[in-house]
């Protein structure tokens, strides 16, 4: 295992055992602005792990980032990964991002789906869902951004247990989403939340679950747009954006939709690259100017967020 | 591991809802066999499919016979996968 984050190498994919001891040594190099906090278990009793990014305080607003949640998608964790390095080595040169940590706090869960990640590279590469199994039941695995209670069982979702979008027997039914909803719940004050998903470019917000528009449709249209913008002009891919029921298509019981009922009005997901060639298997090439361009939006939509407290 | 030697992603450009339909028929018709990694969506969005190797002739025969335009995005998905891996490898080592 690497024992340092300066050796890891951030344009391969790694497995959860090396993600995991990655996270320590980050921990232990940056431990004046980064520590670790284990939110729950997975199903198969794996660790939850949330990287916390603060310069002190109590209380303060946060913003939530969580990656790899479908377990097949690893340009996500890979992502995560680079985007948390890339926070530690920025504070203190970024003023942006300075003043950011210096009156909120990040919160990243890198692997929201261990289990299934394990499982890609056990048996898997291309399994999605969890690996949670109930009595009678033959099929495994629960989508994981099915499972939240907004709009729960919806369009777009299945509730047979064999498909990929199988929502789960009832909401937050899964220990990885309820370690989500109840750490988000306690803390009381996040502010935005960032879920990155892959693969096709897409910048979106809520609904997924409704075609109504939400009543800040026109604020989070335009923090898309000028993140999208940005995003292009770091390695000239498009991205399309909107709400997700718009731009996609109908989708229930998922993160964001939770996020924003839930009086969290930031709330965003993100679709990476694949550009039409790879899909989920998106070459470990072309992971860094993935997590540039992402970068890039997803502090677009933080200086936002920061310059529009509520 | 699983194996996904000879399966393949199709990428099908659907010109209409009618074909949006279709493709999600599609998805009845073959119960845990069609895997859409991009679901589908509407007319202007591809929608790409890992078909396994036994079902490609069976799926190309419906997307040809309803005149849904198709392309092979992926030729084969284990010598991806198996790329992949030597990659991982050659990083570790």
């Amino acid at each position: 295992l690497e024992r340092s984050t300066s050796s890891f190498s951030y344009s391969s994919y790694h497995t959860l055992e090396e993600i995991y001891s990655w996270i320590d040594n980050l921990v232990t190099e940056y431990s004046d602005i980064v520590s670790k906090i284990q939110i729950g278990h997975s199903f198969e009793n794996r660790s939850i792990l949330v990287l916390k990014f603060s310069t002190g305080g109590s209380q303060r607003p946060a913003i939530w980032i969580d990656s790899g949640i479908h377990s097949r998608e690893w340009i996500t964790h890979a992502t995560g990964i680079w985007t948390a390095k890339k926070i530690v080595s920025e504070y203190g040169k970024d003023r942006m991002l300075t003043n950011i940590l210096n009156t909120t706090d990040i919160f990243m869960e890198i692997v929201s789906n261990p289990d299934g990640f394990a499982f890609t590279h056990s048996m898997n590469r291309l399994w999605r869902k969890n690996k949670s199994n109930r009595p009678g039941v033959f099929c495994l695995g629960v989508d994981l951004n099915r499972n939240w209670r907004s709009g729960f069982g919806g369009n777009g979702s299945n509730d047979n247990p064999c498909s990929e979008t199988y929502h789960g027997p009832y909401p937050h039914s899964e220990p990885e989403v309820a370690a989500i909803v109840d750490f988000i719940t306690a803390h009381g004050n996040v502010k935005l939340l960032i879920s990155i998903h892959s693969y096709s470019q897409m910048l979106m917000y809520p609904y997924g679950h409704s075609l109504e528009p939400i009543s800040n449709q026109e604020e989070l249209y335009s923090v898309a747009k000028d993140a999208v913008q940005a995003l292009y002009e770091v390695h000239g891919i498009k991205y399309i954006y909107g709400s997700i029921s718009t731009t996609l298509y109908l989708a229930s019981g998922i993160t964001v939709d939770w996020a924003y009922d839930s009086g969290i009005k930031y709330a965003f997901s993100f679709e990476l690259r694949d550009t039409g060639r790879y899909g989920f298997l998106l070459p470990a090439t072309q992971i860094i100017p993935t997590a540039q361009e992402t970068w890039v939006a997803i502090r677009t939509i933080m200086e936002h967020t920061q310059n529009h407290p509520y | 591991q699983m194996n996904f030697t000879g399966d393949q992603v199709l990428r099908v450009l659907a010109k209409n809802e009618k074909q949006i339909s279709l493709l999600r028929d599609l998805e009845g018709l073959k119960p845990q066999k069609l895997d859409f990694w991009r679901g589908p969506a509407r007319p202007n969005l591809p929608v790409d499919m890992r078909v396994p190797f036994s079902e490609l002739k069976d799926v190309k025969a419906f997307l040809e016979s309803h005149g849904l335009a198709y392309s092979i995005m992926i030729k084969d998905i284990q010598v991806l996968l198996d790329e992949e891996r030597a990659a991982m490898a050659k990083s570790r080592r």
